[in-house]
């Protein structure tokens, strides 16, 4: 149900960060915003999946204790947290992206008509 | 129908019955033709069903059908949307009550026109071409995606319905009961609503040749604006007849412009 993606994704974020330097809480925050929003849009695919519920009540309880607010800007260095998954277009422009392309994803047409 | 592939092909097709157009991991697409006049292999579509598959956490497997004489604005199921409420990733939006549908799948890329012109249906689709191709060795009975087998094609091998006009008309006593248009009347006829004198003005007057039903012109028209709506390539949206390099299974001369 694509809630390992969201961890993966949040580790990613956070795994460089260093608490010894200015900017470590806000930049943290982010992250877990972007972390809970991934979530938020695994929900529905992940209502009977333990490791889901645990990520949600981990991420509540470490927004608590770093005092983030629940809005706020997200982590946008990775697109695949920030991106809809359920959008095909910034799916698409996150994978061109990678591939070091920003072409758009080519489409194809199919007609039918008249006898 | 007159069918133009994900390969820009146009073909004029029997295919009577239930068809595939599209059968892939994403998306399928089948429609239901029946012959117009008697005496005519000419058939149009009557049925269109399309299956949205279901997609991870975007939306649930959505179904929806359309015959002559009713276009839903949902889904089989009752919903006009899939996907979470917030989200919806797949919508139907009616444009034109009965008459003109459209589907909009955000988590595919993909948009459908359904409509309804005279007693018949018509379709456009718009695909990425990476899910358009990712479909499985057995689901090669694909319209959309091969064509028309050669034992259903109705125009000569080339697209160019044209060329038989006046050969492969019904002679029946329904004859008597059209308009009775000819060549010089159906050519001016689809010329008021297409000024450019391409492969869908053709279709026009084959059709108009074919059965007398002046829906056929609107359906034309009405097929080139879906064309000029959802083909990507504006370069693309005419296909005329001449030397090309476009032509089906290495035969004819159909070349795009």
């Amino acid at each position: 149900c694509r809630i390992q993606k969201c961890t993966t994704d949040f580790v990613a974020l956070t795994s460089h960060l260093n608490s010894a330097i200015d900017g470590f809480d806000s930049e943290f925050c982010k992250a877990l915003r972007a972390y809970a929003g991934c979530t938020q849009r695994t929900s529905k695919a992940c209502r009977g999946n333990l490791v889901y519920h645990s990520a949600v009540l981990g991420i509540s309880d470490l927004m608590s204790q770093r005092n983030c607010s629940k809005d706020g800007p997200t982590s946008s260095a990775n697109p695949e947290v920030t991106h809809d998954p359920c959008n095909y277009h910034s799916h698409a422009g996150a994978r061109e992206h990678r591939g070091g392309e920003h072409s758009p994803p080519s489409y194809l047409f199919c007609g039918l008509f008249g006898d | 129908p007159h069918l133009r592939t994900f390969k820009d092909h146009f073909q004029t097709c029997k295919v009577e019955g239930a068809w595939p157009l599209i059968d892939n991991n994403y998306l399928s697409v089948q429609v239901t033709n029946v012959p117009v006049v008697p005496g005519s292999s000419a058939t149009a579509t009557n049925k269109i069903t399309i299956i949205f598959k279901a997609h991870h956490e975007c939306t649930d497997q959505k179904v929806y059908q359309a015959v002559t004489d009713d276009l839903p604005a949902a889904f089989v199921d009752g919903t006009t949307s899939g996907g979470d409420g917030d989200t919806k990733s797949l919508q139907i939006v009616e444009r034109e009550s009965g008459r003109y549908v459209e589907m909009h799948a955000r988590y595919i890329g993909t948009t459908v026109f359904v409509r309804q012109l005279g007693h018949y249906l018509t379709l456009a689709i718009r695909m990425p071409e990476a899910l358009a191709m990712a479909y499985e060795e057995s689901q090669d009975l694909q319209l959309c995606v091969n064509g028309c087998p050669l034992s259903e094609r109705i125009d000569d091998g080339q697209g160019q319905v044209s060329a038989i006009l006046g050969h492969s008309l019904p002679r029946t006593s329904s004859v008597q009961a059209w308009p009775g248009y000819t060549l010089a009347t159906a050519n001016t006829r689809c010329h008021e609503k297409m000024p450019v004198k391409d492969i869908y003005f053709q279709s026009c007057v084959f059709d108009l040749l074919t059965t007398g039903d002046a829906n056929f012109t609107a359906a034309a028209r009405s097929a080139l604006e879906d064309v000029e709506a959802l083909h990507p390539r504006k370069e693309r949206w005419h296909i005329f007849p001449g030397s090309g390099s476009r032509a089906p299974r290495g035969r004819g001369a159909w070349s795009v412009s």
